[in-house]
């Protein structure tokens, strides 16, 4: 999943 | 970061500017949707509330101020600098048929239900359906001044690139997201009928104006 550290999108 | 994602921002901060610069210029908010502008100001507060917590670069974090920056400057300068050019009359689209199933979906469907995943997944969602409101308002007005179509297509060629970005790193890094990737095809997919408008004819100098 995708977790909080590799929300680099914006 | 890669060439389909950058550009895609570069579209997007273009989009914005494009907007900004039609309403500054034309002193007017003519032909542009409220609904869609107030919706995309709660898509970046709500996406970018990780903005002082969780550094990641400083194109990250200089690019969601802009964004949030620019999204509430629109908001003013529409309700309130040249209110009286909103043309509420045409801009209809009850915003809580939106705001509504798309708040509840991002409660059933997330990657961790977590306050800050949730709204993150509110703002994806909501993001994909925001420009309903401004679709339904050329439909009704019938036609769109031409910067006002290029702002749209430029809105609409962001999340297309994204589609692109994505495609990229699911061969190259091994990253998917499923929520983001879908919410993101259905956006682009809502913008069909107007790239094909933009393409068939503010590219032949026409002005974009819808089939009677």
């Amino acid at each position: 999943s995708s977790s909080q550290v590799d929300k680099d999108e914006l | 970061m890669n060439v389909f994602r950058l550009t895609g921002d570069i579209a997007h901060l273009l989009a914005i500017i494009l907007l900004l610069m039609k309403i500054w210029k034309t002193r007017s908010c003519a032909g542009v949707s409220g609904k869609s502008q107030m919706m995309f100001a709660l898509v970046f507060t709500t996406r970018y509330l990780d903005l002082i917590t969780n550094f990641i670069s400083l194109y990250n974090t200089t690019m969601k101020m802009i964004f949030i920056a620019s999204s509430y400057g629109t908001l003013y300068l529409m309700f309130l600098k040249f209110r009286a050019t909103y043309d509420s009359n045409h801009d209809t689209f009850r915003m809580e048929f939106l705001v509504v199933p798309v708040a509840g979906l991002s409660f059933l469907v997330n990657h961790d239900f977590s306050p800050l995943e949730i709204l993150w997944t509110f703002s994806i969602y909501l993001e994909s359906v925001a420009i309903l409101p401004q679709l339904f308002m050329i439909s009704k007005t019938g036609e769109a001044e031409t910067i006002t179509s290029h702002y749209l297509f430029a809105l609409g060629s962001y999340r297309a690139l994204y589609i692109l970005n994505w495609v990229y790193r699911f061969y190259f890094e091994g990253f998917f997201d499923l929520i983001a990737v879908v919410a993101g095809c259905v956006q682009t997919v809502l913008y069909c009928d107007f790239f094909y408008l933009y393409i068939t004819k503010v590219w032949k100098g026409k002005k974009l104006t819808l089939p009677a």
